[in-house]
């Protein structure tokens, strides 16, 4: 089962 | 003291198209350089990032860096507001709390004005870091869009899968599953037609199929269309604005936990 995952996940906010 | 005068006026209202479903609000970052938008949607799934160079414009003028906060669906309504061939100004007073938007009918003799008010945004800015993409894929932007659009009516996600043969996209549901390849193209009369790979490893990735097809939105802005997958990274799916500047959405991907 896949899981969707947030942007910032793996863009980190400044 | 801002003003960017467009001649392409239709491309700012085909950018408006590309970016009005997946966001309700964003601010517009104009600098010296030109205008940056950068805004997650609202599930913070998906990034947009739009950069238009103040090359690309007739007239730019920006004394001071300005933060413009829009209300994209009230943006929207006033670009409908005009034609295809209008040549479309965009001004605003430093510190101002509205902008306008001057269209100018090919003769000029039809000028209209409209003037919105900016919100405040406290909008997340994230980094992206600079990434060298395992797989970059360039292909006609129609053909993506067709295959966003078929491949959604098998499930709610779709395998893109990047190999030296080439790209497959790949569905599956309660009805069946749906496989499309497209190979490499040898020669092609119009670029524009080219399917290329570039691709250092293969990478299969998952992604939502409701974000693929809300970034398809922007296809009347570019006969291709190029997406950048790295294993585990988010997808890029970049959108050329001719000689202005770009359109990239990022889309995280599903992944096992």
């Amino acid at each position: 089962r896949l899981k969707q995952k947030g942007i910032h996940r793996f863009f980190p906010v400044q | 003291m801002f003003e960017a005068r467009l001649v392409q006026g239709a491309l700012l209202k085909k950018v408006m198209e590309a970016i009005k479903e997946l966001l309700n609000e964003a601010s517009f970052d104009c600098a010296h350089s030109g205008i940056l938008l950068q805004a997650m949607d609202n599930s913070h799934v998906s990034l947009v990032s739009l950069n238009l160079r103040r090359e690309g414009f007739d007239k730019y003028r920006c004394d001071r860096n300005l933060v413009m906060g829009m209300n994209l669906s009230s943006m929207s309504k006033i670009l409908k507001c005009a034609s295809n061939d209008d040549i479309i100004t965009m001004k605003a007073q430093d510190n101002a709390d509205t902008v306008t938007f001057v269209f100018e009918s090919p003769k000029q003799e039809k000028i209209s004005d409209y003037e919105m008010k900016l919100t405040n945004l406290d909008q997340d800015h994230l980094g992206i870091p600079e990434t060298e993409y395992s797989c970059v894929i360039k292909l006609p932007s129609a053909e993506f869009a067709r295959i966003c659009r078929d491949l959604s009516q098998f499930g709610e996600s779709i395998v893109i899968s990047c190999t030296k043969e080439g790209v497959k996209f790949s569905a599956a549901g309660d009805i069946g599953t749906a496989n499309i390849k497209l190979a490499q193209t040898a020669t092609v009369d119009k670029e524009e037609d080219a399917v290329m790979v570039d691709m250092q490893e293969p990478v299969t990735l998952t992604f939502a199929c409701k974000y693929l097809n809300m970034f398809t939105k922007a296809t009347p802005l570019s006969p291709q269309v190029c997406l950048s997958m790295s294993p585990d990274v988010p997808l890029v799916v970049e959108y050329k604005i001719e000689d202005i500047g770009h359109i990239r959405y990022y889309l995280a991907p599903r992944i096992g936990d």
